[in-house]
């Protein structure tokens, strides 16, 4: 019986019937609160002073075919809301949508970054990491596909480093979003232990064809530039997989 | 697995539903909207151990051929514990206003039994 009260879980902690059920189910509360956030690898949970322009959220998650609006503003998220997915996942899968902020000291309209990282997803290993931008057609007396060369420049983390090129060939029929592949620079942010990452976005061929890329301070939310990206646990690939 | 239901004293799982509206973390958690913190309690005597459904390992089946054999191996007590678990997909804001979607294994205790 001795072995019996040294085991935590063996045969139930007994409960002190004295005790309030309200004191109990608060230190219940707060053990299932610590376990929440420890699973999330957060010390606490985050601090939402300014809540994301809705349209910035829905319009991206709308995207990731992950969510989508009711009627009454809520959000449903069809695999999520409200009961356990069930899967059996053995690896931790993140999907992490980052949406671009303006640098104040930064006059040029053509430059954004990302914080991307953050307390609760440090080792994570990249698996792809994609830009949303959103290219707006402008009334022309041009017929048929408008053709331009987008360039996507990112800086390596650390200051004054290095800056890459992601270019690409866009024809555009309408207005519309537009990806870039951008794995091998968030990997390298991951790998760095940084959180930001700088990008520049130039257009070759815009202003000529009347096609418009949406940045930022343009006051449209709702095709702010975003960044998607799919991670696993670092240590999952090392995981020992359940027999 | 049992679920608990007051009737009895044996090993069983407790349903608990949290609402993160009623604990002021649904400005933070987009969704779900709660987490079922289900939990295992009850006691686990030798003959629930014996239980086909309830030995959870091959650890806990060699124990019980022991002990019907009245060679009990030392002060061996079983545990009311998760037997099987379940995984929980989360879509919340981090510390840097992403929205991070995350598949959490082993987060929801599905069922409980004497191990």
């Amino acid at each position: 019986d001795a072995s019996r009260d040294t085991c935590a879980s063996c045969g139930g902690a007994q409960r002190d019937p004295e005790e309030p059920e309200s004191r109990l189910s608060g230190d219940f509360l707060e053990a299932v609160k610590r376990h929440i956030l420890s699973r999330l690898q957060m010390r606490e949970r985050p601090n939402i002073t300014h809540p994301l322009p809705k349209a910035a959220m829905v319009t991206a998650l709308r995207k990731l075919h992950a969510g989508k609006l009711l009627e009454d503003g809520r959000l449903e998220i069809p695999e999520l809301d409200g009961h356990p997915t069930g899967n059996q996942v053995l690896e931790e899968n993140s999907e992490i949508i980052s949406f671009a902020e303006k640098d104040d000291l930064v006059t040029s309209k053509s430059s954004l970054f990302f914080l991307i990282s953050s307390e609760g997803n440090q080792n994570l290993e990249v698996v792809q990491a994609t830009l949303w931008l959103y290219f707006k057609l402008l009334p022309s007396e041009l017929r048929g596909r408008r053709k331009v060369t987008v360039k996507v420049y990112y800086q390596e983390p650390g200051l004054g480093s290095r800056w890459n090129l992601v270019e690409r060939r866009v024809e555009l029929k309408r207005s519309g979003w537009h990806t870039f592949g951008l794995t091998d620079a968030v990997r390298l942010v991951f790998q760095k232990g940084d959180r930001r990452q700088n990008l520049d976005v130039r257009c070759e061929g815009c202003e000529a064809e009347g096609v418009l890329p949406v940045l930022l301070g343009l006051g449209d939310e709702s095709h702010r530039p975003f960044l998607v990206v799919q991670a696993r646990q670092a240590d999952a690939k090392h995981r020992i997989r359940k027999r | 697995g049992l679920e608990c239901d007051g009737s009895s004293s044996l090993c069983c799982r407790q349903q608990f539903y949290i609402d993160f509206r009623l604990i002021g973390w649904n400005d933070w958690i987009i969704a779900p909207s709660g987490y079922f913190g289900n939990y295992c309690e009850g006691s686990c005597p030798a003959y629930m151990a014996g239980v086909p459904g309830s030995a959870s390992s091959f650890h806990t089946a060699v124990v019980n051929q022991y002990r019907m054999r009245g060679m009990s191996p030392g002060s061996m007590n079983s545990c009311c514990i998760p037997t099987k678990l379940s995984t929980m997909s989360m879509l919340y804001f981090d510390d840097e206003y992403n929205i991070v979607k995350r598949d959490v294994p082993n987060m929801i205790v599905d069922e409980c039994g004497c191990a």
